[in-house]
């Protein structure tokens, strides 16, 4: 599989329909502090299954629907969509059909989230299973949030060790 | 379980082991498994020698030096099962020039030997120099996020001071 | 003990609360004691409003916000009994660059009111640029360091590539 | 009192007599990674009396004497000293009768530290006497080493309440 685009509605500041195209190589996110970078970063692990609103600097996983501003009212939905490129053919059996794959999250205020594979309802544990099979994962070395190196050269070696068995 | 750990330990140590020294341009790093004869229950430790200094554990290295090498420790993890995809948030806010530049040389060897995409969150300037695409994140509006394409050429430079 | 850190506290909070704003260039934050009722029991938490935003604890805020936010506690500790010193040791690692302009702005302000001098160690190059003078440390023989003194208008700016 | 300059011989990386001035104003110190700008504020720290060495980066407080390179042998001795002016004569009363300070500590490998002030040698709780009447010691505010920020931004409340609890 391969990722080509992200899109977030009325997730955390990104309360407008945004979209992130995901090119080769290298691309860069720049901006001031507070602007929402690591919110794009926390939007993927979201979408991803991410389970723990403490990994998302939340108490509630409410609190990644835009909470609004002065100006604005807060929102009762958030939506975050990741795009991939299936042409490999290297998703897992029951998804493996189509050359486009688009996998959704959707949280609604006091209800929870439901998650959709192309259209089709699945389980949070089908989405999870889905990126864990491509190496990337809400807990995946590939998602380096703001914090985890400094996390990582603090941490006692039994910690290390723990980490380095969740990457096996 | 306790093969597993041992396996996955020698592959890690083994990328770890070069691309400390690829990031460094020199030196020499391991890791080690201590504090217990079950592997299971052990601590993962972490040598580092930069170049021309004596080796130590990570702790007695220097900032930007123990974030070196926690970069090559991550993507030594990382290369054991790679992936499409790789997110990096502010990981080179410790680095001085010449190790960013030695970053970026191995996020461009990574994305083109496996073919990954990486998504880069930086306030480093040689880092979005070297990025193939910039998007800025600005708030013109107070709280709420917008997403723009940025011209690398000129606009890289300004984006951070204009949206401040 | 208790009616010590009570007025602490609250010389503390004034002085955090007109720091952040500073800081910020606007918004508004306080210290609150929580989780116990007597004092030398609680803890300290810290409510932040960034302009334009909602307050939150300080756990929910950005990177930098929280850095900044960081910065207005200590000077605020710092201003209940100012030192002839003070010592800053790579604090504006996370900072984008109009945050590292207040920061700069706050430092010569405490400088010229308290009459302390400042050591700044930094890689942001907006802070060397705001400096009254630089010294340098390179290592051009590994393992041994050495201090030398950096013209502040051209130098400063290629020392860290030189030097690296 | 006024800090007027640091010296260091064989400290850390600093093998070779160092002497910083230390001016009026804002003082900029920079250089790459690891070349040595955070052992110049932990010679500080340990002049003022820091005595624990894991807030040093060591294990063993021998470990700040110069360890030796492929092509230098280790040093037997370190020695920091810290030049004050006291010409406002704000000094506590035993120090009190000279315009100029000099704070001087020094290590022996296996025999331990000495402090001397104009020569004179005192013990180590007169020395952290003293600076702490300046407001200034190994743990007041005033000197944020690196890392310190962001361990309050991770440190619990009722850490946070402690330091509060020390600088007041
Ligand atoms: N549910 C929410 N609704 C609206 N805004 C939110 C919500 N959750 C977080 N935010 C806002 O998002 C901002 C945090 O953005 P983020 O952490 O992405 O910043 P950043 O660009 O990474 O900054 P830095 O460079 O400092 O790390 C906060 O200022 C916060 O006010
Ligand atoms: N006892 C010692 N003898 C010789 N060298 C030492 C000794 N203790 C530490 N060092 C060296 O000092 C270096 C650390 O320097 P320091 O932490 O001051 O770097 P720095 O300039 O602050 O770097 P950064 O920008 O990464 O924070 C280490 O590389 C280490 O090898
Ligand atoms: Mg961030
Ligand atoms: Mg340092």
């Amino acid at each position: 599989v391969q990722f080509n685009r992200l899109r977030l509605t009325g997730f955390k500041s990104f309360v407008e329909h945004t979209e992130l195209e995901i090119g080769k190589g290298l691309t860069g996110i720049i901006g001031p502090n507070g602007c929402g970078k690591s919110n794009i970063v926390e939007a993927i692990r979201w979408a991803m299954g991410e389970n723990s609103p403490k990994r998302m600097r939340s108490s509630d996983m409410d609190d990644v629907i835009f909470a609004g501003t002065e100006r604005r009212p807060a929102r009762n939905t958030a939506e975050v969509t990741l795009l991939l490129d299936n042409s490999d053919r290297t998703a897992p059996a029951e998804l493996n059909d189509s050359d486009e794959l688009e996998i959704s999250r959707k949280i609604e205020r006091d209800v929870g989230s439901t998650y959709k594979v192309n259209g089709k309802n699945v389980r949070m544990r089908d989405v999870q299973l889905l990126f864990a099979d491509s190496s990337v994962g809400a807990h995946s070395p590939a998602l380096v949030s703001q914090g985890r190196v400094s996390d990582m050269i603090n941490a006692k070696p039994t910690q290390r060790r723990m980490v380095l068995e969740e990457a096996a | 379980a306790r093969d597993r750990l041992l396996s996955a330990f020698d592959t890690v140590n083994a990328h770890f082991q070069s691309l400390f020294t690829r990031l460094f341009n020199g030196g020499a790093a391991y890791l080690k498994l201590i504090e217990a004869d079950d592997p299971l229950q052990s601590g993962l430790e972490i040598y580092a020698q930069p170049p021309g200094k004596k080796t130590s554990v990570l702790s007695l290295l220097s900032g930007g030096e123990q974030t070196l090498t926690s970069i090559a420790l991550i993507f030594a993890m990382f290369l054991t099962n790679p992936a499409p995809i790789c997110v990096l948030d502010e990981v080179d806010a410790p680095l001085d020039e010449s190790n960013v530049d030695r970053y970026c040389m191995l996020l461009e060897k990574i994305s083109e030997e496996c073919d990954t995409r990486f998504l880069v969150i930086t306030h480093h300037r040689m880092t979005m120099a070297r990025m193939d695409r910039l998007y800025g994140v600005t708030m013109s509006e107070k709280g709420v996020s917008q997403l723009v394409s940025v011209d690398l050429k000129q606009h890289a430079l300004d984006l951070e001071d204009q949206a401040a």
